[in-house]
């Protein structure tokens, strides 16, 4: 990417960042369970990089357009592909029409989250002019494994799906945990209903995974703003929300009388001089929406801009769909340029790049119409710009899904954001929507391979950090502000102050993650305390573990697990939780602790401040909370944070009082 | 046939590291329920035998089902589509 590692506080100019102390990941192989890749990317280009490292025991498949010999290098070390389950499952012959039978990707996905993750440097990159600049990698020299488990199958009716079968991402972690992959990245998510962990084949590879100190990083979704959508909620695997950055690509609309509007489209066009500006009145102004009512006049619109209202929101869909039928009508009616007016906290819909598609809030389609009101020949100019830096700030994404966690509300879900919107990266050359071999994609599929990069240099950097220290690294020293030091917010309806159930502990701290000071960690009796407190039994955690298991009669309190936040659903009588920390940073230290109270809150921490020294690494202490309102609330957000004056070890407090047994929601 | 989907037959953790043994110990195991070896190969999708153990079948639901009631596995699995996000 070409500028979400700048924001992410990484610059590749910079000798000191931990993008050099991790000699940028060299050594580090990441699994990407995805779509397959495009081997001939200039992202995957080796020049500089060493043997392939000792511990890699995998291949390189040979298949439809690809040849190991030629197509795997010092950068992509493994290559395979897995379709028989989906085969199997579809009975009939699948049409793979618009397919490689290889690891070769066809969609682009899987380029786009290798290369996000682990792409190589390549130079004057940009997107139709738009995101110039250096693109590569989080660790751009990690290695990569790459496993195809997703598929574009045509389908009766020529519909082109993607399809992705459990069975063969299951294979997929079969063969990476023998390959010996350190980090693995799944771009891949489920709907609600979520499924147990044993139900879940994701939730059962990284189990095992996790089980041999690799991070499995996974997706949050894409079913945001709605509450409880967040997939991929396993407390061991890190789930990671998406975010913007501080930059983007608006189009300014200049009015005839000199004001100027910016409104969202991603339009790389040549700017539009002054043209004349028309509201095209509705044949049924009650129509929902508006958009998909309209009856262009070829005479009235050829030439010209159209201002347009819709009152579809709330669904992404329907809001897309109501602004392609505008924009359909309004080019088939010869107009050069579409702006509409919507509900501002909806998602603001992506559109050919090519023709100016302009999205702004009702506030300022209001003052454009009534300017066009105002004089007989309205008139408006549109010109694209970028944006990038301190002004633009930062949200939780409008996709990115949500908690709380619908498996396990206690816990917290997603665990980091990172940035998910308007990505440039690699692309396959059979993506459309390419240009010169890279695209703009949003998504938390983007979130993900960025903090699968950064988790390979803070591999690079703690080789004996276990999954659950680096989870721990990341989330407690994650930003809750933005650049500018102002608090994130989150899109939705409405755009609200971000909370740890839109981006868990907030958006990924590279830099900060690298030295935590003090790591909350888990072990195999952690999460075999985890398996008995979620009542699975004796005999199926015993195989799963492969160590004979009897769960204590009295259930563990899955508060309990020695996880990097405390999320807790149903508080009425005060509660004791335990938590240990382990000092990852200068042996003689001193942390004093400090409580952010959740609203209608007491907590109090014993002991309140931790002693490390030589011989003392690991200290355990207790968390207290209790309720001084006696009525079922919603939830409300603390932190409590561990300090040694070098070191802020900050975890979330999500607190909800239930006294009475009904449905808050 | 017509009623059958893969499904994935999970054990846990391997009980021994050799790979080949382990693909036998599947074999067998879906032999007992489908009722010969050579039909078990014809059904077996996949082994799993490298970070865990179990394996992927064609299954009918009854198959599906005695496979779930055997002390040995831990849970039947029907097979699911992903998406990418």
């Amino acid at each position: 990417t070409t500028r979400s590692w700048d924001f992410l506080g990484l610059p590749s100019q910079s000798p000191s960042n931990i993008l050099h102390k991790s000699s940028m990941g060299d050594g580090v192989i990441i699994g990407v369970i995805d779509s397959g890749i495009w081997p001939e990317s200039k992202s995957f280009n080796h020049n500089g990089l060493g043997p392939v490292p000792s511990h890699w025991k995998g291949i390189c498949e040979s298949g439809d357009r690809s040849n190991a010999t030629i197509h795997c290098n010092r950068k992509i070390i493994g290559a395979r592909r897995f379709i028989d389950g989906l085969r199997k499952e579809h009975g009939k012959p699948l049409n793979l029409s618009a397919e490689f039978l290889s690891s070769r990707d066809a969609h682009g996905h899987g380029t786009h989250t290798a290369s996000t993750a682990a792409g190589s440097f390549v130079t004057n990159v940009s997107y139709k002019g738009l995101g110039h600049g250096t693109i590569k990698g989080g660790a751009p020299n990690a290695r990569l494994a790459i496993y195809k488990v997703c598929w574009n199958v045509l389908e009766d009716g020529n519909a082109l799906v993607l399809r992705c079968s459990s069975a063969d991402v299951l294979k997929a972690f079969d063969e990476a945990l023998h390959d010996g992959v350190d980090v693995l990245s799944l771009s891949i998510g489920s709907s609600i209903p979520l499924e147990q962990e044993v139900h879940d084949d994701i939730a059962i590879g990284s189990f095992h995974a996790v089980a041999r100190g690799i991070t499995v990083v996974c997706a949050a979704g894409n079913h945001g703003p709605l509450a409880e959508t967040v997939s991929n909620t396993a407390p061991w695997i890190i789930t990671v929300a998406a975010s913007t950055m501080d930059r983007s690509f608006p189009t300014s609309i200049t009015l005839g009388n000199n004001k100027t509007f910016l409104g969202q489209a991603m339009f790389t066009g040549p700017e539009i001089g002054f043209a004349s500006l028309i509201y095209p009145e509705l044949d049924d102004p009650t129509a929902d929406g508006g958009c998909q009512s309209l009856s262009l006049d070829k005479t009235m619109v050829a030439g010209k801009v159209v201002l347009y209202f819709t009152r579809v929101s709330g669904s992404t869909a329907a809001i897309g769909t109501a602004i392609t039928n505008a924009l359909a009508a309004v080019i088939e009616a010869g107009g050069v340029g579409l702006i509409v007016a919507k509900n501002p906290s909806d998602f603001s819909v992506p559109f050919n790049e090519d023709f100016p598609c302009i999205q702004v809030d009702y506030e300022i389609g209001t003052q454009i119409l009534f300017y066009i009101r105002s004089t007989r020949f309205p008139l408006v100019k549109l010109r694209p710009k970028t944006f990038i830096g301190k002004p633009l700030s930062v949200k939780v994404a409008y996709f990115s899904s949500r908690g709380p966690n619908s498996i396990t509300p206690a816990i917290l879900k997603p665990d980091i954001a990172a940035p998910g919107v308007n990505i440039l990266a690699a692309t396959s050359l059979r993506d459309p929507l390419w240009e010169g071999g890279y695209r703009m994609e949003s998504g938390t599929s983007m979130s993900t391979p960025h903090v699968a990069g950064i988790v390979a240099l803070l591999k690079a950097m703690h080789p004996n950090w276990s999954p659950a220290a680096i989870k721990s690294a990341l989330v407690t020293t994650a930003w809750r502000n933005g650049p500018s030091g102002l608090p994130i917010f989150a899109e939705g309806s409405s755009q609200k102050l971000a909370n740890p159930f839109d981006f868990g502990g907030g958006i990924v701290n590279p830099s900060e993650a690298a030295d935590p000071g003090l790591v909350y960690d888990v072990g195999k009796a952690g999460y075999i305390q985890y398996l008995c407190a979620m009542d699975y039994n004796n005999s199926d955690i015993t195989r799963v573990v492969k160590q004979n298991t009897t769960c204590p009669i009295k259930k563990p309190s899955i508060l309990d697990m020695n996880l990097p936040s405390i999320t807790i659903p149903n508080l009425n009588n005060p509660i004791t939780i335990e938590r240990s920390v382990t000092n990852v940073g200068a042996p003689e230290s001193i942390y004093r602790a400090t409580i952010e109270t959740p609203f209608g809150t007491i907590v109090s921490v014993n002991p309140s401040a931790l002693v490390f020294n030589s011989t003392v690494r690991k200290l355990d202490f207790t968390i207290t909370i209790s309720a001084i309102h006696r009525m079922n609330t919603g939830y409300y957000f603390g932190s409590l944070c561990w300090a040694d004056g070098v070191h802020l070890v900050r975890i979330p407090l999500s607190v909800r009082t239930v006294f009475a047994p009904y449905d808050e929601n | 046939a017509a009623n059958s989907r893969v499904h994935i037959v999970y054990l846990g953790e391997r009980q021994h590291d050799n790979p080949k043994l382990l693909t036998d110990s599947h074999h067998d195991l879906l032999a007992t329920i489908v009722g010969s070896k050579e039909l078990a190969s014809e059904l077996m999708v996949y082994s799993y035998r490298h970070g865990f153990s179990g394996f992927a079948a064609k299954l009918t639901e009854s198959q599906a089902q005695k496979l779930s009631e055997l002390p040995s596995v831990v849970r039947v699995i029907p097979n699911s589509l992903h998406k990418l996000q």
